[in-house]
């Protein structure tokens, strides 16, 4: 079915049409071209709701500035070091979104690597210890929320794991 | 039947593949984003 | 048979329950996974009628909403705005049901997803029949757009989960073809493009998704022919062959041994007036290769290491010679050359198509079948050839060998450009010039064929239709095939080919100045 021609062609002598002749296929070719599809049709809703959405005072912004949508702000927070934090912030508050995948790309530039499993980046800190087909295994840094108590607030975090095994399946 | 293609809006000569950033058909305009690259709704 | 009228209520409750949690922000897998199992436990989703009328409902009920959403509009504004709420509602719900079902309870994941596409390939099919001119596509491509971007995220239960619900999904395009539904065309050309379809079945997977792809480019292609035979293109049509160059310009940047391996398929199809689209397919060559600039000064492409090795060819090149039951005939032929054979002279009438079959084709001779002889001729004196050549000296250095070993090949070559008039020695050389691609041993052998037969000729019209069907492959702008190249440049290079005191290159100025322009852009 898939491999000879004489499937699809049926000898090009055939009728040119399967079920229709061609003045019918104009006809609707026509018709279809007042309905061709737009490129909002093919967009997604890149629309984010936060869950807990905090108030802040009106001499906030109160709308996003537009550089957010330049790439090349993008690779300028990525290029130095304060900025992973805010790609972090990006990526985890501003799901859906165009800054998101920006923040991923970035991240992804300086060798951060997201974990499927635990939904998380995680950068190599030496070159791993093994490494299969499977699976590498070394340390890590990776990004992580710490959970408040007297000494310390809630906040993000970047935290170091010896011997931790990567499994290739779970990259993203 | 013959254009000049370089007017169809795709930089032939580019190193990356032309898919990643091809819109539709119809339109020169390159999408933004790469599908390849899925971004995952997470939870934390 | 129409639904009872308490199926139709029983579906549309179903649906504004799904809205409810469809609405909900964020991720809401526990209650997506409640309600899926409360679908199965109401035997909606086993492998029986029920659940292909549910879908059907569902898809009824989503495209109604979608199409009665058209805002008022004056006639002559080109497209109207539309809600797709309730498309991307069923899109979702479909997707969470292979997400959440479970095989002990009914079907498996990709039974529920041939299902489900079956429904919807049946269903557009009949609106399209019925509702003709006010067919509107656009709630089938919003579906069809949800599906391709999140049916490959469903987590692979088993290897090459996703690779099969890509092949689903390029059956069901295949079956929604443009010559099946002619009003979806637009919609088929941008999915099946679709930079989440077309670059997933063409990459991984060991190629396997190359014939789906394949036969889909074929679709369009056939659709394409009759209005491109011709050459007289109304708008729509204009816009659809643009969009089709986008295309075929992407799989020449991205894909191009898939054009190289398939070159055969897609020139039986395309016009042989679409001189540039055919020549988008016959410039790729494989990402690996450098090709040497064909104006380099003393070029030896006998020297070149890839000219001695053969193309991949993943089209059935004998197809055609097979359905006419002609293959034997031509092995018999080629294998003991005997004298007094009808053979040779049976050879037009059998290229010739029936006067109905030729009406509608548009051309009197049988195309395939000439593209069909031709390249398998060739690739036999080839395979002839190299069985003849001491073990490390190139097929090209036993030129005058060669002229003797495959002669019986050259005896069909030669019985078609006499035999055959002006229409069909066109053919025969277009047959031949499709060949001529990047370095390989078609490339050269043809390249050598189409230069002998000039040299050999001493009809002048001959010389001729040889140099024009050389030429206007040249004259429409890029790209151009490397072999092409080469094998002008070498007829107009090499004293022996006394191309320049054939009269026809003097017959008009314009002529002459069309000759100087196209030698001097070869370099």
């Amino acid at each position: 079915d898939l491999g000879a021609i004489g499937d699809n062609l049926s000898g090009l002598a055939m009728s040119s049409g399967g079920t229709h002749d061609q003045q019918y296929n104009l006809q609707m070719l026509e018709s279809a071209f007042y309905k061709l599809p737009q490129p909002r049709d093919s967009e997604r809703a890149k629309s984010y709701t936060a869950r807990h959405p905090t108030v802040t005072p009106q001499s906030y912004p109160q709308v996003q500035a537009p550089i957010v949508n330049n790439p090349a702000f993008w690779d300028r927070l990525g290029s130095d070091n304060i900025g992973t934090d805010t790609l972090f912030f990006a990526f985890y508050y501003q799901q859906n979104t165009y800054q998101q995948y920006l923040a991923a790309k970035e991240l992804k530039k300086q060798s951060w690597r997201y974990h499927k499993k635990y939904n998380t980046w995680f950068q190599r800190h030496e070159e791993p210890k093994f490494a299969t087909d499977d699976f590498e295994q070394g340390t890590y840094v990776y990004f992580d929320f710490h959970i408040g108590n007297d000494e310390m607030q809630n906040g993000w975090c970047q935290r170091i794991k010896t011997d931790f095994k990567f499994e290739y399946n779970f990259l993203e | 039947l013959g254009i000049d293609l370089t007017t169809l809006g795709l930089n032939l000569n580019s190193a990356e593949s032309l898919y990643r950033t091809f819109g539709s058909p119809w339109t020169d305009e390159p999408v933004k984003g790469d599908p390849d690259f899925t971004v995952p709704q997470c939870y934390y | 048979e129409p639904d009872p009228a308490a199926f139709q209520e029983q579906v549309s409750l179903l649906f504004a329950e799904w809205y409810k949690i469809y609405e909900l922000p964020g991720v809401n897998d526990q209650l997506t996974a409640r309600f899926v199992l409360q679908l199965q436990q109401n035997g909606l989703l086993k492998a029986d009628d029920t659940s292909d009328r549910f879908f059907r409902r569902l898809l009824d009920v989503a495209v109604s909403h979608c199409i009665s959403s058209e805002a008022a509009v004056q006639s002559h504004q080109q497209t109207q705005t539309l809600s797709f709420l309730a498309i991307d509602m069923y899109a979702s719900l479909v997707f969470s049901i292979l997400k959440f079902s479970s095989a002990d309870h009914g079907l498996s994941k990709m039974s529920l997803l041939s299902k489900v596409l079956t429904v919807t390939v049946r269903f557009i099919q009949k609106d399209a029949e019925e509702k003709k001119i006010s067919f509107n596509p656009r709630p089938y491509f919003r579906l069809f757009i949800n599906w391709l971007l999140d049916l490959n995220t469903l987590d692979p239960v088993f290897e090459g989960a996703n690779f099969q619900v890509l092949t689903a999904l390029a059956t069901s395009f295949h079956a929604l073809q443009p010559l099946k539904v002619p009003a979806f065309s637009f919609v088929w050309l941008e999915l099946v493009s679709h930079r989440s379809f077309m670059p997933k079945l063409l990459s991984g997977n060991g190629q396997k998704g190359w014939p789906y792809f394949q036969r889909l480019l074929v679709d369009l292609f056939q659709f394409m022919e009759p209005f491109l035979r011709n050459a007289e293109l109304g708008e729509p049509v204009r816009f659809l062959y643009k969009g089709t160059l986008r295309v075929l310009l992407v799989l020449l940047h991205d894909f191009p041994e898939f054009l190289c391996d398939y070159h055969f398929s897609f020139c039986d199809i395309i016009p042989p007036s679409c001189i540039q689209m055919r020549n988008i397919v016959l410039s790729a060559f494989p990402r690996n290769m450098r090709l040497p600039d064909p104006s380099t000064p003393n070029l030896k492409i006998d020297l070149l290491a890839e000219i001695s090795q053969s193309p991949r060819i993943l089209s059935e090149v004998d197809a055609a010679l097979k359905a006419k039951q002609m293959k034997s005939d031509v092995d018999e032929y080629l294998k003991t050359r005997p004298q007094g054979t009808s053979f040779l002279s049976e050879l037009k009438q059998k290229l010739l198509l029936s006067p109905s079959e030729a009406a509608r084709a548009g051309t009197r001779y049988n195309v395939p079948l000439m593209n069909s002889l031709v390249l398998y001729v060739g690739m036999q004196a080839i395979l002839q050839l190299q069985a003849r050549t001491p073990h490390g000296q190139s097929m090209a250095s036993n030129a005058s060998l060669a002229i003797f070993l495959v002669g019986a090949a050259l005896d069909i070559f030669q019985t078609l450009i006499l035999e055959l008039e002006t229409e069909g020695r066109y053919l025969f050389l277009n047959a031949v010039a499709n060949q001529l691609r990047y370095p390989n041993n078609h490339t050269h052998y043809f390249s050598f064929i189409l230069l002998y037969l000039f040299s050999e000729s001493n009809q002048e019209a001959i010389q001729e239709q040889i140099t024009r069907v050389l030429l206007e492959r040249l004259i429409v702008n890029r790209p151009h095939p490397w072999g092409l190249l080469i094998t002008f440049i070498e007829l107009i290079k090499n004293p022996r080919y006394n191309f320049w005191s054939r009269s026809f290159t003097r017959c008009a100025p314009e002529i002459e100045k069309l000759f100087e322009s196209v030698s001097r852009s070869c370099g």
